[in-house]
């Protein structure tokens, strides 16, 4: 995950997800 | 007798509807001078900030964002190039032998020529005329959103996923909204199945995309942001 730190970031810093 | 109604849109579909991206733009560095230095630039720099609004709107793919983190990092970076070609392909469909990398950056073959993209232009053009082929124009807005999601979900037993029973049921529903879509052109009740069939095509020129741009990468001569070389070494 450390290698991929800008992904992980932008997955993780999430708008509320969506629930349908 | 009255025809059958029609089947309503899922809710998957309806609501990719609402989600899909802005346009964003190349926006050429004007103090560059012309060639493929500046192209490829160019290029790249639109790739990062595509690939943080496909990253974006993959988490309101109903079902995306609860998968683990992991299994979300391997489904982009399985396909994140798969789904900047098929947008620069629909966004192509309209021009005769261009290929519209952005709104403002619409290259032909003798620009390609002059400014290093030539290899990408010939990779790209035969997806083009494929999908023009089956009139795809139409139904831009709903086939394009639905082949993106279907590339997010490729067979998770090709790659490395932790849950794949949860990727598979995200896979269903995806082909569940496919199938729906289908319903929607009863002229033509095997358009998905024509759809999926471009994906072969599709995913032989993201190969020749990120080869392309691993090789630049190497000359070392063309200045790339940090999330579009994560996604490069990822493949």
């Amino acid at each position: 995950k450390e290698k991929h730190k800008i992904l992980h970031q932008l997955l993780q810093n999430s708008t509320s997800p969506v629930d349908l | 007798m009255a025809p059958p109604a029609k089947k309503p849109l899922t809710k998957i579909v309806s609501h990719l509807l609402v989600v899909e991206p802005e346009k964003i733009y190349a926006m050429p560095d004007p103090t560059m001078p012309d060639g493929d230095i500046k192209a490829l630039t160019t290029l790249c720099d639109l790739a990062d900030r595509e690939l943080v609004v496909i990253i974006g709107w993959a988490k309101h793919i109903p079902g995306f964002s609860t998968l683990s983190l992991a299994d979300q990092m391997s489904l982009l970076q399985s396909a994140w190039m798969e789904i900047l070609v098929l947008s620069i392909v629909f966004r192509s469909l309209p021009c005769e032998d261009e290929i519209v990398y952005a709104e403002d950056y619409v290259v032909d073959e003798e620009q390609a020529r002059v400014s290093g993209l030539l290899d990408l232009h010939v990779a790209i053009l035969p997806l083009v005329r494929r999908y023009k082929k089956l009139r795809m124009e139409k139904e831009e807005f709903l086939s394009n959103r639905l082949m993106k999601c279907s590339l997010l979900c490729p067979s998770p037993d090709s790659m490395h996923i932790e849950n794949i029973e949860a990727v598979q049921r995200l896979q269903d529903s995806l082909h569940e909204a496919l199938q729906d879509f289908e319903g929607q052109h009863p002229e033509d009740p095997r358009r998905a199945g024509k759809l999926l069939m471009t994906l072969p095509l599709l995913r032989q020129t993201a190969t020749k995309a990120v080869q392309h741009f691993y090789s630049i990468k190497m000359q070392g001569k063309v200045p790339m942001h940090k999330l579009f070389l994560e996604m490069l070494e990822a493949k």
